[in-house]
Parts: C-alpha cells; structure tokens; sequence
C-alpha cells in the first residue's frame, strides 16, 4: 500500500486540488485509492461534495476519539473513499498537544483499518504542525505540489528539513516521491527560473542519504486551467467535470508517471 | 492611526503581495507605514529583500521576549518601515500557549513604540491561531484578501466567526474594512458569481451589528500579472520593479480607495 502525504506549507499552491484529481485518476486506473482531509478548511471534503461539520463520525473522531478509520470513511465514487475533515479539526492541535504518541495517531489509525487500498492520500494543511506531522508519519512516501514562484520556493528548505526530522525520528520509511509543479503558466521567465532552481537542487541531493536523494520533478505538469477551480463548486473532480480539458489531461499524466515510479522500485 | 491586519485563512490568496505593494503605494502618497511580518514563512520580509533568520530582533523577540516594537524596526524605504519574522515564530505559538495576555502582546508593543506611524500593516499566516489573533487584537480594521474562486470564498464565514469573538472579547473596536479581490481574472464565469455571491452577501449586512456591517467590497481589483509574481525575487515592491504594469496601477488604485474610506468616516 502506497500512503502519500501532499504537503507544502506554502498556502494555495494545489495540494487539495492535487489529492482530488490524482486520487480519482489512480481510481480511472483500477486502484482502490483512500483520500484523508487533514484540513480544518475541510476543502477536500468540499470538493468531493460531501458536507463537513455533520454529526458523522470525521478524522477529528479518529485522532482524538479513536473512532477506528473504517467507521470514518465515506464512500465517494467507485474506487475513491474518503476520511472527511470537520471544523472540530481546528482545536485538535491543542487537543493533542499532551497525548501520548500525538504525531502518530493517524499512522496507527490506517495499519488498524481492515478495508486494504492501493492508495492512501492525505491533504495537508498549509502549516508544519502536528497534523501535518501526523500525515508525514503515516505516509512512505511525499508528493510536494508547488507553483513556480519566488514565494513558493523559499518554504521548500523548510520542509525538507521536517521531512528529514519525521523520517529520523519517527518514520524512517518516509522518502520525497517528487515535486509536481502546479498552475504553471508557462514562457514566464520566473517559471524557467524556479524549474532550474529546482532541477539542479534535486540533482545534487542524487547519491546522497537525505529523504529527497530519489526525489523527482515530473515531467507531468499541472497548467494552469479554470476549469480546476471551477469543478470543486459542483463537488466534482476534473474528469466527473470536464474530462478532456487540459487539467483533466494533466492529471491523468501525472498518475501515470506516479504509477510508473512504483515499476521501477 | 490605522492598524489594519490583512488576512485569510486560505492559504496563496495575495495577503503578502498585498501588505507589500499597498503599504508602498499608501508611502508615496506620503503616509507613514509601518509594515509587520506575523508570518513564520516570512515572506513580507523576503519581499522587502530584508534577510529573515539573522541574530537581529525580529517580530518574534517582541512577542516572546518583550523587545520594543521600535528596536525590532528595520528601515525599508522612504516613509516604510518592516518588522521582520524570524523562523523561530513558528514555534511562538506553543511557547505562549500558557503566557498571560497572549493575544495581546503585539498590541501593546504598538502602543509602547515611541516613533508613530500613518499606518500599520499586519501580514498574517494562513490560519487563525495565536499569531494572527495578536494581529487582530492589534487592528482597528480588517482587510481580507480573496481570490474569486470557490474554495477561496469557502473559508469567509469561518474567518467573519473568528473576527466577531475578537472583536466581542478583545478588541471591540475591530471593524471589517473591505474585501479585495486579487489574481482576479475577469470574464471567467467562477470570478462572476463568486462576485455576486459576495455582494449580495455584504449587502445584507448593512446596518446589523455584525463587525461587516460597513465592510465593502473594494472597486480596485487586482488583476492576476505575473510581474506581482517576479517582483519578490529581486526584494522589490512592484512600484520600484514595473511601475507601470497592470500590479502597479491595481494597487495605487487600490490605496486611494483605502484613503478615501478614511475621509468618509
Ligand atoms: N492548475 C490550476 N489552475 C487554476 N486554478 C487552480 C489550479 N490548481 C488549483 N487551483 C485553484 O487555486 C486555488 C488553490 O488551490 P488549492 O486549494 O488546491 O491549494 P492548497 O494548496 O490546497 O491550498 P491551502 O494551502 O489553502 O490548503 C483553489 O481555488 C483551486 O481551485
Ligand atoms: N495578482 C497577482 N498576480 C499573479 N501572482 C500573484 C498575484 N498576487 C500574488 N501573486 C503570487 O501568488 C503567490 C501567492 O501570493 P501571496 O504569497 O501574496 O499570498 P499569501 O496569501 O500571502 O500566501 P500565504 O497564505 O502562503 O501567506 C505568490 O507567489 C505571489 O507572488
Ligand atoms: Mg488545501
Ligand atoms: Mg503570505
């Protein structure tokens, strides 16, 4: 089972987006695939069209209450599951903050669940706190989405450094998959610049023992489209939405390369 | 004086872009700026090209150290002035979590500084704990940053709550000044009925009590331009990088407005 945490702390860059879209096209390609909101925004509760804040059971149940996960899951469309967010979610951080073993309530959650996925893709919150923790902990693997711009490079040194004390501290499976550029608009001189900024980080870290040594830049990447901010107003994916437009297209590409990656290792 | 805080929970909505390029275009019509980086990302203090993470003060020893606001005060250019983040606020929020009078430590280091400004602008994180509560508690009024889209306008009845308990328990002079749309991309049908979701919405709040009541929704939009994006890299606001683009006139349009409110009222 692949578990993939989608994190950046940098705000608005295409996380939710990314857990949405990919996730319903590793389903298109018959993987059982399970997405956890671990946003107190609850966004990608709302762009699967289901309504947080109801009295059923939420991740904030199974991280505070030990609500077992199966009991928190909804299903969504064939194939694609879901763990709904709650605006409860938000106090959980102080909640949390004296119980035993907090940064791994989530990990243990999914080992306990009896339904088995492909997939389990967790949205983050644009923060490093303890319910990204939890997402790092319980994930094997990092897929960071970034725009590329200026602001949206700077927090990366930042984040890689909190992988790299998750993965020695707490989960020592913990790899950096890749980094998928989102909203790109390309023939902007900043996008040339971030891209080689970026290629070049990722080449050096090649050989070396940091999480990100095997990190990618895929080649999938995710333009800049209305038609993904458009779809989570109906509480469809892009393919539910506008299946041939180019943000559809885009994902679709990114989960083939996301696939490929798992043949190799 | 003004104190306003410009914020919104939603992560990449223009709160950074918009506390730069403002706070300069307020500067040249000859007001006094003091601008304040509460984010642990840093990112006002990148824009302005000052270095975050140096042995300086920062916003960080004034909160948690009680340093004076104006020992913490860089010089940015004529008539603007910053005080830097730190990377170290982003643990502020767990070393206060027990000191008294938490949210209110920036305030008073605002009524204690000696030297007096025009205008204080407060960049605050995308979320709304204890580091954007002191930029609450500190304003007199609000500016909220959003982007036309649908997950952004999702998070306004979550931020409107926030600001009502501060404005009840804390601080019964905050007021919601405005909403600026930014990155707007006029002619897309999602920019059309988040608009007039908005409108309609701010124009049942006349004359209640709510802290909206007067909000109104700013003429001056930001149009979405890629040199709002480029600007950051060289620590320049868009006045000093293309004052003659799309960002530079949306935002000097922006801060007549801003004045003009002022004679209004
Ligand atoms: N490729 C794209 N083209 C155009 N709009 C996009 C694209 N990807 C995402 N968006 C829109 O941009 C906004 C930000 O995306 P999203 O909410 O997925 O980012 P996020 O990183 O999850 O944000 P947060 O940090 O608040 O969780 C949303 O309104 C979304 O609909
Ligand atoms: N009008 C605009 N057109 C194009 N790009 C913009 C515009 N405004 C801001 N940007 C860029 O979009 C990104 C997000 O903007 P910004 O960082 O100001 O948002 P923010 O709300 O402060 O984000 P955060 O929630 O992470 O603090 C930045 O890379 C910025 O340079
Ligand atoms: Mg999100
Ligand atoms: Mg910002």
């Amino acid at each position: 089972m692949r578990r993939v945490a989608v994190i950046n702390q940098k705000g608005g860059v295409g996380k939710t987006t990314t857990v949405c879209n990919l996730g319903v096209a590793l389903a298109a390609r018959r993987k059982k695939v399970l997405t956890i909101d671990l946003d107190p925004q609850a966004h990608l509760t709302l762009h699967f069209g289901a309504e947080p804040g109801t009295d059923r059971p939420s991740v904030y149940d199974v991280l505070v209450r030990g609500t077992p996960l199966d009991d928190a899951t909804l299903k969504i469309r064939k194939n694609v599951w879901l763990v709904p967010s709650h605006t409860r979610l938000a106090g959980a951080e102080a909640e949390l903050v004296s119980a035993v073993g907090r940064d791994v309530l989530l990990r243990d959650a999914i080992v306990d669940a009896r339904r088995k996925y492909d997939f389990v893709m967790i949205d983050c919150p644009p923060s490093l706190g303890v319910l990204t923790l939890n997402g790092l902990a319980a994930a094997n693997e990092v897929i960071i989405p970034l725009q590329a711009h200026f602001l949206g490079l700077q927090g990366m040194s930042k984040l890689l450094e909190t992988i790299t004390l998750v993965q020695r501290r707490i989960n020592s499976d913990l790899q950096v998959g890749g980094v998928v550029l989102c909203m790109f608009e390309a023939g902007t001189k900043l996008a040339g610049e971030v891209v080689d900024d970026l290629r070049r980080f990722l080449e050096e870290a090649r050989g070396t023992n940091v999480p990100w040594a095997q990190a990618r830049l895929f080649d999938a990447v995710i333009r800049r489209n209305i038609k993904l901010a458009e779809c989570p107003s109906y509480g469809l994916s892009i393919f539910d939405y506008e299946p041939h437009c180019n943000g559809a297209l885009d994902y679709a590409r990114l989960a083939v390369e996301v696939l490929g990656v798992a043949d190799e290792s």
